[in-house]
């Protein structure tokens, strides 16, 4: 149809055939730069914080001018996003967005807590697949989300440190050596989203995958007993899918993109 | 600089100079043959009819649009002409045979950006530039 809905002469109006309209689906991947279509597993990961977060990104995108629909999402967020606030994008996102090609989000992969060492029982273990980024595509910021909910039991001025670390090498009889990557005072009643900068563990990640040993967590309380994250209000897997962690990636193409003759 | 000369031969061979003379007024334009001149047709590809809203995320579809129609003389009937159009049309007036006629393509593209999720369940936005139509003309 052209734009005033009449049939344009030069087509033959027929629908297409199942081959055609594999190809025609074929193509319209070749145009999304897609080797084939994704299939992931979506039991629970739609409504899961990762993919929320990003159509906050999609629509920031979509509002400032960009062709695309806002409206646009599929339906099936629809309940989420009316649910769920405050937005989780925040300014720095926004700038991040302006100078990225690519935006990814990665789910923590660990699905069971590893026994860990009695001095490192409370640490939590996060692993995210960096293996599927296109080539050609340079990490120019990336954050760990971790979300913290209020400790209603703790005192007013109750203070948490919240250690984050890169796990630099794993040996089979002992400890995995660790690198910090940074600590923070966190208030027992504060509620929200932390963010962490990994950008340089994750540009690393990138160019060596050997390396990705992922991340992990401690908590002390303010006279250095070690606790569990969960006591400091730090969700985790049995939280709510919307406050799961996760990872954001911003990338920036590289070098130029030549589609390959097919 | 085609020459004195040349133009004379032109005119000899008749076909060509006369179309020159003779070409659609804009008034034609407005007209019958309006429809067939170079513009943008809306074309919305859209992916829940492909039945992909179990990986794209949004948007829906998009308006990819495409150009169609003839770039014909006087070239200033058509929107958004190049420079480099009328020079082709008029060499085409002159050889006809050998020099096509400015092609009904883009002009101004724009970029739109998609939500989508990968085979690991992570989840993609990424921008594709010049994916949609915005202005076509002669080029």
């Amino acid at each position: 149809l052209d734009g005033s809905g009449q049939v344009h002469q030069g087509f033959i109006q027929r629908r297409l055939r199942t081959h055609e309209r594999r190809e025609m689906q074929k193509e319209i991947l070749s145009i999304l730069g897609l080797p084939h279509r994704p299939r992931p597993h979506l039991s629970h990961a739609k409504y899961n914080s990762a993919p929320l977060f990003m159509l906050d990104l999609y629509n920031t995108i979509s509002s400032g001018g960009d062709t695309s629909r806002a409206d646009g999402a599929s339906q099936l967020y629809e309940p989420m996003r009316t649910t769920r606030s405050p937005p989780l994008a925040t300014f720095q996102e926004a700038a991040f967005l302006n100078d990225a090609d690519m935006v990814m989000s990665f789910v923590n992969l660990v699905e069971h807590d590893r026994e860990l060492s009695l001095q490192r029982r409370h640490h939590k273990e996060y692993k995210f697949n960096l293996s599927q980024i296109p080539e050609g595509e340079a990490v120019t910021a990336a954050e760990f989300r971790l979300y913290k909910e209020c400790v209603s039991r703790a005192f007013c001025n109750d203070t948490f440190l919240l250690k984050v670390y890169q796990v630099v090498k794993e040996h089979p009889d002992r400890e995995a050596d660790l690198f910090l990557l940074e600590s923070r005072r966190l208030w027992a009643l504060e509620e929200g989203w932390l963010e962490f900068d990994i950008t340089a563990t994750s540009n690393l990640w990138v160019m060596s995958p050997l390396h990705n040993l992922g991340l992990q967590i401690s908590v002390e309380t303010s006279s250095g007993k070690s606790i569990s994250p969960k006591d400091a209000g730090l969700v985790g897997r049995d939280g709510a899918l919307e406050k799961q962690p996760f990872m954001v990636a911003f990338f920036k193409v590289s070098e130029l993109h030549f589609r390959s003759a097919r | 600089s085609t020459g004195g000369k040349r133009r004379q031969q032109n005119r000899n061979r008749s076909t060509p100079t006369q179309e020159v003379s003779r070409g659609p007024s804009q008034a034609d334009y407005n007209g019958s043959d309006q429809k067939a001149a170079c513009r943008k047709h809306e074309l919305y590809v859209s992916f829940r009819e492909l039945g992909w809203q179990d990986w794209i995320i949004a948007p829906e579809g998009y308006a990819a649009n495409y150009c169609d129609g003839e770039c014909s003389f006087p070239l200033n009937a058509h929107m958004n002409a190049t420079n480099h159009a009328i020079v082709q049309t008029l060499v085409h007036l002159m050889n006809p045979e050998n020099v096509p006629k400015p092609c009904c393509a883009p002009t101004k593209l724009h970029a739109i950006s998609v939500l989508y999720f990968d085979d690991n369940s992570n989840v993609i936005l990424k921008k594709y530039k010049n994916m949609v139509v915005r202005a076509c003309g002669c080029h």
